[in-house]
């Protein structure tokens, strides 16, 4: 079976699109 | 048939990746170019049984990636609370912070992942870490609207 290629692991930005605090 | 060992990693291939090991045990720790190792791919890709095979085979979870991320955060981040307990067994930093000042925790309110969260807290994570953004596990959840991560950290 084929498998796909998963792209690499990536974090999230943590507070994107919060108010600054 | 040429796929990377951090490719097995994410899909679980274990025998597959054996082979690989089997040829060259160096790989079990190797860095992609962004410093994530086959351990930290399979916990970002929620491969469980994966992460149990590479820890038993001596893979070190307490590595860091380029950008300082670790195995705990891709885990967190990715709500697999199965594996966040597994890697805290393991004795990992639970507080390890990296580019953007997120911690294992930080990244499990983000997500609204509260059994990671819980898991985290159980182990004593830092609750009043904060982002580099200023934002503290409690506020993160506040500005989130996440009830329920606010329920488990007050």
């Amino acid at each position: 079976s084929q498998l796909s290629l998963y792209t690499s692991p990536s974090l999230p930005n943590i507070t994107l699109g919060l108010p600054a605090t | 048939d040429n796929l990377s060992i951090h490719q097995l990693a994410a899909h679980g291939e274990i025998s597959q990746l054996e082979v690989h090991l089997s040829k060259d045990s160096s790989l079990l720790n190797s860095q992609d170019e962004r410093g994530f190792t086959p351990l930290m791919w399979a916990a970002a890709f929620g491969e469980i049984m994966m992460v149990e095979f590479l820890l038993q085979k001596g893979a070190d979870p307490r590595t860091l990636a380029r950008e300082r991320e670790s195995a705990l955060s891709l885990a967190s981040a990715g709500g697999f609370a199965d594996i966040v307990n597994i890697l805290l067994q393991h004795g990992v930093d639970i507080d390890s912070y990296d580019w953007n000042g997120g911690t294992p925790l930080l990244y499990a309110v983000r997500g609204n992942h509260i059994k990671c969260v819980e898991a985290l807290l159980r182990c004593g994570a830092d609750i009043t870490f904060e982002a580099d953004s200023g934002y503290s596990p409690v506020a993160l959840a506040v500005a989130l609207g996440h009830k329920k991560g606010q329920e488990s950290l007050l």
